[in-house]
């Protein structure tokens, strides 16, 4: 039965778009079937696997999946990655924020549609916006656990004080089943001072969620989302590659005995 | 008289908090009253310059100012920087998006108050959080122009078209003297093929309304935001520092004959 997990942190730039991409794709490689949600209105996720928004395939995105003007099935895009579809995001949704307020069962639009879907894959990852408005309500309602990938940078802590409050907020009101999967260390670069301070403060406070594997800064990740594809198929060889595909590896074996 | 000026992009990490804090605080060592109104949630500018959010001093902040329960000249704080003023920001601003949509002339709450403060400093800077929600628009309604950072990564061309847009619409419904100051490219790496293909694009797309001045990738950038003050007063002659205060010279010379 398929676990909904939304990669998520108020932070811009933090790499959850390079996670939900490419951690998505190193679990097609490994044979797990997987449906990547695209719930930003930036779309780098989208564009990331190469889907064209102009392309008139593309008509029914994740916009019309949370306004509930299209059954979730027709959003549904194959890519060019082994057992990975998408569902697209649109400039569109950057209006949803504006028209849901006034919805009855607002935060609930998504875990809706989601259920319809849920049983024909094995994990569905969710790509959030940078902010922690009616969107990211809705992805948290709908999710079984999230992944918060957190820079190897000053401030790397500054925002999960009100990240976790928002979480215990969603537990309470919308889904008291919503739990941590992990966070994850990204853009670490082995000869600054600064990314070996973080990677401490960052065990300290949070012990064994921490995923071990950490996401060194590696410019190929950049280069294969700007051709529009996943890094495996980019540059299976790479520091990155390496990193993602080890990701997908811890991740299927703390979701082995589950 | 004071002139406003949002450093805006919706696209998340592209230093739009780094150039608030390190222009303003050029500015200020080259003499000028400046004012930096932190509107982000995060408030990574408010830490940016040492604001200690938990002491009692700072209550009221930008949220206070937009839902009008506090003055504006109430929640102007110093700060160690010469010539340089904050408004800090807090985290219930989040709340803000939501609580402002019923609100008659939502759009038009900031600009009601900073006409009170404008002729009290030389130039006004507002951080911008990475979205174009009810919080950016106020700050847009509010401002007599942008500068839109740009990350010299792939994608740095992508959210710009809608940026665009709603600038066009902010101008034909709420400030038709809104204008743009310019694009400034930030973290290059001139050792990597991808900034310098960016800003060969970014130039070709926009012209002379690119900044000269081009921010380098520096790590003492981020180091200054951690220790809470800005570039100046960190490291004066690191490269970060340079390329600031180059950009402050330029900013000056496009408002002289203003
Ligand atoms: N490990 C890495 N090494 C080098 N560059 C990286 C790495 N991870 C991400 N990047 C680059 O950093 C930038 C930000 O990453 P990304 O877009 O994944 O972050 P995000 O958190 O999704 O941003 P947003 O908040 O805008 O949604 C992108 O240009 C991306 O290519
Ligand atoms: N020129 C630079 N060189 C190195 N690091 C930089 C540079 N500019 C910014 N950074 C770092 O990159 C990260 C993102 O920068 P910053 O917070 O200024 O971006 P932002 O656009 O304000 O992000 P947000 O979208 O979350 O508001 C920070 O950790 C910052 O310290
Ligand atoms: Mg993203
Ligand atoms: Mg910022």
């Amino acid at each position: 039965m398929g676990k909904v997990i939304s990669i998520v942190n108020q932070k811009g730039g933090v790499g959850k778009t390079t996670t939900s991409v490419n951690l998505s794709a190193s679990l097609g490689v490994l044979e797990k079937k997987i449906l990547l949600i695209d719930a930003d209105p930036q779309a780098n996720a989208t564009s990331s696997l190469g889907v064209n928004l102009y392309d008139e395939k593309t008509t029914k995105t994740f916009y019309e999946v949370l306004e509930n003007t299209t059954s979730i099935k027709d959003s549904i895009l194959s890519t060019d990655s082994p057992n990975l579809d998408i569902i697209p995001s649109s400039i569109d949704l950057v209006g949803a924020e504006i028209e849901l307020v006034n919805v009855n069962d607002r935060e609930k639009m998504l875990s809706n549609q989601i259920n319809l879907i849920k049983s024909d894959y094995d994990f569905i990852f969710i790509d959030c916006p940078p902010s922690l408005g009616l969107i990211t309500i809705n992805c948290l309602s709908a999710s079984d656990s999230i992944i918060v990938p957190i820079q190897c940078e000053y401030f790397a802590l500054e925002g999960l004080g009100k990240l976790m409050s928002t979480i215990r907020q969603i537990q309470s009101h919308h889904n008291n089943e919503l739990g941590i999967e992990g966070l994850l260390l990204t853009m670490y670069d082995s000869r600054l001072r600064l990314s070996n301070n973080v990677i401490e403060e960052v065990k300290m406070h949070f012990g064994n969620i921490v995923f071990d594997t950490i996401i060194q800064r590696n410019v190929r990740l950049s280069e294969a989302s700007g051709h529009g594809t996943s890094i495996i198929k980019y540059d299976a060889n790479c520091r990155g590659a390496i990193n993602y595909l080890n990701l997908a590896k811890e991740f299927i074996n703390k979701n082995l005995n589950k």
